[in-house]
């Protein structure tokens, strides 16, 4: 069936947008049908792809739009959905159900589920109904966690908040920790990883560094594989497919 | 009067946190009386002051608690109020008035501007009803920008939807931009902190720079000024202190 990989954290700034997008792209390109789903009212996935945040998961939600018409196609065999002005709409929409509003998007993608071997869900940092929403849709959680002791603390909040969807939702599991912004010169990186692998063990993906030019290739609405295929960040994120197709032979 | 500053950006992980407690920590070694709100429900505030995020902002809105139990003071004239897990029944109480609802946090916290010289509110990522309440209550806003391409196209976003609440609130403006994670090896800290000059202006404060001292000391509890005074991170903020208080003679 169709894998659908929540990149979820609450904490801001551990790089959720930058994974989905590099996820996303990276599977399109090794031959995966891939559906990346905006979910944070900023609209940065689109953004990082040079694609109109031009709303579509809203009106799909509502009829307003069919499927069609809602997703984008901003790269070979990448669709994508995205949230952006119109998810205070959807927010409120969801905050009114009497019940069942947590599976408001779960609903909405169900149909699409025969056209895509991956979903990728960009979550939006915080907790709201939005976050919810995706985490009662999707199927594995990816957690991005930058090598940061205020990144821990925050990931110790997200999970007591995943806690309670869990009871709802069995098969729910944090599948993938993805170390960011590791930069071997400073010892606090390799001190916070430790902790993740004491606490995560095999779920821990290898590290991707902090490299600038992953941080530059968002100017130029390329993705890291166009932008510099050659930088830590690309191979980082290369790697990251290969563990979540499960194929080391890719690429 | 009180002055009343909103530390924001939806952007996550700019240092709205460690900017919002270490302004209000330094206001009050140079003996301003502070009040910090903590106004994320994940409580990171009262986390970096060594502080348990035991709930008080919304028990006060309730009156369930008096300001007196409410509030703690975790350093000397540094008075808190944090938010935590119960914040997202404050959320709620805000949602289901009929009108005024922005309002809320700003009519809790009137009665005790008399005792305060300054108010400092850190703002969760993202926007929501506590976004909108904190800039309803602050008479000031202080961006805390980090140098990077997806934080200046998360400004671009934070000001559209600013602007919706300064039609209602005249004297509301961006009074501070600080720059953030500024690092002098890299040349994009040169072009970004050279954008938000032409765009701000005066309103730009000297850049923090990024310095892993400052992310080290919350895993002690203590300010970056206890932790390592002599730090450039400590330099900094003193700096800002100084711009914020118009005092150059300060510390
Ligand atoms: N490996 C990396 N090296 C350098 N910079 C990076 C790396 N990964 C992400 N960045 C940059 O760090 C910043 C934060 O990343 P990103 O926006 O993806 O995080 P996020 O968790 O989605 O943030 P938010 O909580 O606001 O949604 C961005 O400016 C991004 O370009
Ligand atoms: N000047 C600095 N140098 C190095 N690290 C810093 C600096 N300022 C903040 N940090 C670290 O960067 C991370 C993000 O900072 P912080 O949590 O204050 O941002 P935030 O905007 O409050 O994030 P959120 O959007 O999640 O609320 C933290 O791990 C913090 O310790
Ligand atoms: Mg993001
Ligand atoms: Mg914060």
């Amino acid at each position: 069936g169709t894998r659908k990989i929540a990149v979820s954290l609450s904490k801001g700034g551990v790089g959720k947008t930058t994974t989905a997008v590099n996820l996303a792209v990276g599977l399109a390109m090794v031959g995966k049908k891939v559906l990346l789903i905006d979910t944070d009212t900023q609209g940065q996935a689109s953004y990082m792809l040079g694609a109109e945040s031009q709303g579509g998961l809203t009106e799909l939600v509502t009829n307003e739009l069919g499927a069609d018409e809602a997703i984008v196609e901003p790269r070979e065999r990448l669709s994508l959905l995205s949230g952006g002005k119109s998810l205070a709409g959807l927010k409120r929409l969801i905050s009114r159900k009497d019940f069942g509003g947590e599976l408001t998007i779960k609903e909405a993608l169900a149909p699409l589920e025969s056209r895509f071997d991956y979903m990728i869900f960009d979550s939006s940092p915080g907790w709201d109904v939005l976050t919810v929403n995706v985490l009662f849709c999707a199927n594995e959680i990816l957690v991005p966690v930058s090598l940061e002791v205020m990144t821990l603390q925050g990931l110790t909040e997200f999970l007591k908040n995943i806690s309670a969807i869990r009871k709802h939702r069995e098969g729910l599991d944090i599948k993938y920790v993805l170390p960011t912004f590791f930069d071997k010169r400073v010892k606090k990186s390799f001190t916070i990883l430790k902790k993740l692998e004491d606490l995560y063990g095999q779920n821990v993906c290898a590290p991707i560094s902090n490299n600038v030019r992953v941080s530059e290739a968002p100017a130029y609405g390329k993705t890291i594989y166009e932008f510099a295929p050659g930088s830590p960040g690309a191979k980082g994120y290369r790697d990251l497919v290969r563990k979540v197709a499960d194929d080391d032979s890719l690429f």
